[in-house]
């Protein structure tokens, strides 16, 4: 989806 | 061993019931403090995390901790199979390949035992900071969920505007657009229907609606729902259990 960042933008793993 | 019990199958089903369409194959943390799961769906937009503590269940037993890899849609299936006013009680060993689910009617004297398959899911656990939210809202879920279905129907994409005293969500698609405001205020008599709003900083943010449409199936769990909102970081939409939650991580639309 156009303009739609995915989460593992603002997550990064434990 | 884990023994979780649960004194009604209804609220186990409910649960898996608010997340089982966005995301289809979890880990299931058992720990000795409660089980935790979390889950991204396939467009990896949104993120899923369920915490359900020892007081959701009416006797819970964990000597070790164990990981059920499970696929929703065949627990589903299972979970149908029980009475809502059953007692469900989830049994694993140590090193497991299947859960046991026994269900029992104590009035009957009726027990249904299942066992279901486990998977070996290679999924990361992503790190949640705790993040400083500029919105904090809390309202009545089937309000929520309503505005949301309503809105999904005119556009792709929702507008959740916030300044100090004012919420407005807004859709403007095709066939037209929409917009709904509500105003804080607090129901003494029915504190549930309260709508209550902390606003450090104004936000304007725009949300995929599928993903909203997926968010509000939680709505199940909870009279109301606790949305957090951030111009910088994915918002939260949390659903309380009477101990634990289920919350859904999403990352705003960059405005076009």
């Amino acid at each position: 989806m156009a303009g739609q960042p995915t989460i593992s933008r603002f997550f990064k793993p434990a | 061993m884990l023994e979780a019990k649960f004194e009604e199958a209804s609220l186990f089903k409910r649960i898996i019931d608010g997340f089982k369409d966005c995301v289809q194959l979890v880990n299931f943390q058992c720990k000795e403090d409660g089980i935790i799961a979390q889950a991204v769906d396939d467009s990896r937009v949104l993120l899923v995390s369920l915490e359900i503590g020892i007081e959701a269940f009416q006797n819970y037993r964990c000597d070790h901790p164990v990981t059920l890899g499970i696929d929703l849609t065949s627990l589903s299936k299972i979970l149908r199979c029980g009475n809502n006013t059953d007692n469900l009680t989830l049994i694993a060993d140590d090193t497991p390949d299947s859960v046991l689910l026994l269900f029992e009617d104590t009035k009957k004297d009726r027990i249904a035992e299942y066992s279901l398959k486990l998977m070996d899911i290679d999924a990361e656990f992503l790190k949640i900071e705790d993040l400083a939210y500029d919105c904090t809202l809390k309202m009545p879920s089937p309000e929520f969920s309503k505005i949301v279905r309503d809105l999904s129907q005119l556009s792709d994409s929702i507008n959740i505007m916030i300044t100090k005293e004012t919420i407005k969500f807004v859709a403007d698609g095709d066939i037209g657009s929409g917009s709904v405001i509500l105003k804080p205020f607090v129901n003494m008599d029915k504190p549930q229907e309260s709508i209550n709003l902390n606003m450090d900083q104004p936000v304007d943010l725009t949300f995929g609606s599928k993903y909203l449409l997926d968010i509000v199936k939680g709505s199940a769990l909870s009279d109301n729902v606790g949305v957090r909102l951030s111009s910088e970081a994915p918002a939260l939409f949390q659903f309380d259990l009477k101990s634990g939650y289920l919350q859904f991580f999403l990352a705003p639309k960059f405005n076009d």
